[in-house]
């Protein structure tokens, strides 16, 4: 069905409330934003506004939105800096018959003051957004890159939804390693891997030994320089 | 120290192994070590079990992890290690089924290294490969290159995998460590990390230690 007539003219560039046919996407993203934390710990969702573009058998929803953190006391655990309060993030969602699939999520600290594109505040504010202008075909190519993936590395998952939340993952992992691949010093290429369908969290129960860092182990007596006679 | 080194092409590295879903890398480490030190010093390389380790080293954590010191002094107390083919590796605990009469090396001491890579380079490049625990930032989506990500991101404080030093030198001027992981020939550079050296990357320099075998 064509996107709904109140968003074709939903002044899809205004921020406000989200329109009730924005609605169910952005309270989508703000649910796999708050995903894992508790009670209390969750942000909100503040101005939203977006546009929406056929995609296969559904649509796909470009959602620029601000969240607000909740206070947080305890510099250990807040997400932000005790300062800053409000997050700018970018998302697409697709919605496959009343089925929605997170597809990217981008999101960095900004001012309180939530600025309009005239002044192109904000785009400076996520630079890694403005030199990725978000091509039409972004979701189309994607999907293809983890396809290659799922060959590549013979992956299969039990059921649909796993797949489409295996699919989030990877997307999401595509822009974490371009954001380690824009701050690398070095001449190392990173990208695509065996390990790109797997949350950072699970990567790092999985593979690593964060036993290494509570304790350093048995003592040894150091080694004798080779020069030593 | 030479300007390059690399024991793989001494002879003195077996192939890249795959610890598979388990932390065991600290096994993978030590074992490494431990076959380039017999080799060095008694002529043969063996792949060496990681499995015992994971069964028998009471003071680690299995797959939950573990240390290079307390597996060289495993190895001690147990009496030696045996191979790969009669102990071979499961990437899970077991109850420990360890035979002294099958222990095919043994090791006499561990020492730590120096965190100055230049000396550590030095030891290497005598001594034999080094097993060393570095912070593994990156290294999910790493692929090829030399790795070399800001001091920040990649803090020689959070230390969370270990892997072995086989040897180093230049690419177009910048130098590396040429690391064997133990993630499998499908990941990075046919299963090797390479990494920056001489700027204490990721803390390469901060856990380097070896066995040692008369």
């Amino acid at each position: 069905a064509p996107a709904p007539a109140e968003l074709r003219g939903a002044g899809a560039q205004a921020w406000g409330p989200p329109s009730p046919a924005l609605l169910g996407p952005a309270r989508f993203a703000l649910e796999m934003y708050n995903r894992g934390r508790a009670a209390g710990t969750r942000a909100v969702l503040g101005a939203v506004r977006g546009r929406v573009r056929r995609a296969g058998r559904g649509s796909l929803y470009s959602l620029e939105a601000t969240l607000e953190e909740p206070p947080c006391n305890d510099p250990m655990v807040c997400q932000l800096p005790v300062s800053k309060k409000t997050l700018l993030c970018s998302f697409e969602i697709l919605d496959e018959l009343g089925k929605h699939m997170l597809l990217r999520r981008d999101c960095g600290p900004v001012d309180t003051k939530v600025t309009d594109d005239r002044n192109e505040t904000w785009t400076s504010v996520l630079p890694l957004l403005s030199k990725d202008p978000l091509p039409q075909d972004f979701s189309v190519k994607m999907a293809s890159v983890f396809k290659n993936f799922l060959i590549t590395y013979n992956r299969t998952y039990a059921t649909k939804e796993e797949a489409q939340w295996r699919l989030s993952v990877f997307v999401s992992n595509m822009m974490r390693a371009q954001k380690i691949q824009a701050l690398d010093q070095g001449t190392a290429r990173y990208g695509v891997t065996k390990f790109s369908d797997l949350t950072e969290e699970e990567f790092r129960t999985i593979y690593l030994n964060p036993y290494l860092r509570e304790d350093s182990g048995k003592k040894m007596r150091l080694a004798k320089p080779v020069n030593d006679p | 120290a030479p300007p390059t080194w690399d024991w793989r092409s001494k002879g003195a590295v077996t192939n890249v192994k795959n610890q598979g879903m388990c932390g065991s890398c600290w096994a993978f480490s030590v074992t490494g070590n431990v076959e380039g030190q017999w080799y060095l010093n008694r002529g043969t390389l063996l792949s060496l079990s990681e499995q015992e380790l994971l069964d028998c080293d009471k003071m680690d954590k299995a797959c939950m992890g573990g240390f290079p010191s307390n597996a060289y002094s495993a190895i001690k107390n147990l009496g030696g290690l045996e191979t790969e083919d009669d102990y071979s590796y499961r990437g899970y605990m077991q109850a420990c089924n360890f035979s002294a009469e099958k222990a095919k090396v043994y090791i006499n001491d561990s020492v730590e290294l120096s965190q100055n890579e230049e000396k550590l380079a030095a030891w290497l490049a005598k001594k034999g490969p080094v097993s060393v625990a570095i912070n593994a930032f990156g290294m999910q989506f790493y692929r090829h290159g030399i790795s070399r990500p800001l001091r920040p991101l990649c803090s020689p404080w959070l230390i969370d995998h270990a892997v072995l030093l086989v040897g180093y030198g230049n690419r177009s001027d910048i130098p590396f460590w040429a690391i064997k992981n133990s993630w499998g020939t499908d990941w990075g550079e046919e299963g090797y990390y390479y990494l920056h050296r001489g700027s204490g990357a990721c803390g390469v320099n901060t856990m380097a230690s070896s066995a040692l075998v008369d």
